[in-house]
């Protein structure tokens, strides 16, 4: 069973077309695992991607070495499913 | 739960309740719903269509929700919309009007593997279940999967990705039989697929910038429908083309239903804003359903009142 704990979702807000550019790259990179949620397209639009803990730091440092301005939406997302597997499990108890 | 009465639709529910809930209400309201099997998924699992309808050779209004598996507030919202329709036949009298004159089809769980699979193994899985010969990775996206600008810049060729387009267009099972679905009835007037996050309504084109040939006509009645959505609890909405609010998108529903001739052709990002993504929490289930109706009943009135 996959987990997901440790992963965090960033929304990360652009400000210019090379900076958009910068996070399609930064997309591309298999290695990093990452998943977009909302992609890179266009400074108006917020970039929502699920970042594994492996690659927290490497997205960080690229994030913050480039200015891009982000934060981080989600904590731990498997703190959130165990939450909803909580909640879905009271109700069957009901 | 013995009755759909009894049914707690402000949970999450796995597929097997989600197909008990199906045959309840079918059971219950066997004059107005039956139950449809338009295909079977990759892994055997059958794709269920609920047909409400109040006579013969009607036109018909289409909807879909789960299509991407970790979308889960949009087969909530779907099971919730067939509770509706029922409560609603003979009390609302624009409904009574619309199910009077069409026939409605729903599918609540377009990706009835990838939903099962977000059950059991991949909370955040999206696309469908199905091998890709040469790779290891699995599964297609079904929303890039279309015959209409199939494979292009708006889709992956990569089978590890996200947005994956598959081997061909119609390549999974779950695509070809609403193709097949589409075909065959001939008259389908509206098409809205329903998907999750991000608070948008959507029409064609995705796969090109220029502009649909109706797009005044969506564009306004889109307008309608997010300001109606929004009157509920203030949720707000944009819209516009798909290429033009979001991005290039290659082989998507909407885009081949629209050539199809299907004219009020729509998708929809359901709630939400950018606090939970696909994890929205099981208390948002109903505001979200309630609002979306609004919406999806402003479409299909104005779809009474403007044959085509």
């Amino acid at each position: 069973k996959t987990t997901f704990e440790g992963h965090q979702v960033l929304r990360i807000t652009a400000q210019d077309a090379a900076q958009i550019n910068l996070l399609k790259e930064l997309s591309e990179q298999q290695h990093l695992g990452l998943d977009l949620w909302m992609e890179p397209v266009h400074e108006s639009l917020p970039v929502d991607v699920r970042v594994p803990f492996n690659s927290l730091q490497a997205v960080r440092s690229f994030l913050g070495y480039n200015h891009i301005q982000y934060r981080v939406m989600i904590e731990d997302v498997q703190d959130l499913l165990d939450e909803e597997q909580r909640h879905m499990l009271k109700s069957h108890v009901i | 739960p013995r009755t759909t009465d009894d049914f707690d639709y402000a949970n999450y529910h796995e597929l097997s309740t989600i197909n008990s809930f199906m045959d309840m209400l079918v059971a219950e309201n066997n004059n107005l719903i039956s139950k449809i099997v338009i295909g079977q998924s990759y892994e055997g699992r059958p794709l269920n269509v609920l047909k409400f309808s109040t006579g013969a050779n009607r036109p018909g209004i289409w909807i879909d929700t789960g299509i991407h598996a970790r979308e889960w507030i949009t087969p909530a919202s779907g099971i919730w919309f067939a509770k509706k329709i029922v409560n609603d036949y003979g009390r609302d009298s624009v409904l009574t009007d619309i199910l009077n004159n069409y026939d409605i089809f729903l599918e609540i769980v377009t990706n009835p593997d990838g939903y099962q699979f977000t059950h059991t193994s991949n909370r955040m899985w999206r696309k469908t279940r199905k091998p890709n010969p040469g790779s290891s990775c699995v599964g297609v996206d079904p929303n890039r999967n279309w015959d209409t600008g199939f494979g292009g810049p708006g889709a992956s060729g990569n089978p590890c990705d996200e947005t994956y387009h598959g081997p061909s267009p119609n390549s999974e099972p779950e695509i070809k039989a609403i193709v097949d679905f589409v075909k065959s009835h001939g008259n389908l007037k509206t098409f809205l697929s329903i998907h999750s996050y991000s608070q948008m309504l959507l029409y064609p084109y995705g796969y090109k910038s220029t502009p649909a040939k109706d797009q005044a006509e969506l564009h306004e009645l889109a307008r309608k429908a997010t300001a109606e959505l929004q009157s509920l609890h203030n949720t707000r909405y944009t819209y516009g083309s798909i290429i033009t609010t979001i991005y290039q998108a290659d082989g998507v529903t909407i885009d081949w239903t629209y050539d199809q001739g299907i004219k009020y052709s729509y998708t929809f990002e359901l709630r939400d804003t950018g606090r939970y993504g696909f994890v929205l929490p099981a208390d948002q289930i109903l505001p979200t359903a309630e609002e979306t109706w609004l919406a999806l009943m402003v479409i299909m009135e104005h779809t009474k009142n403007n044959p085509y």
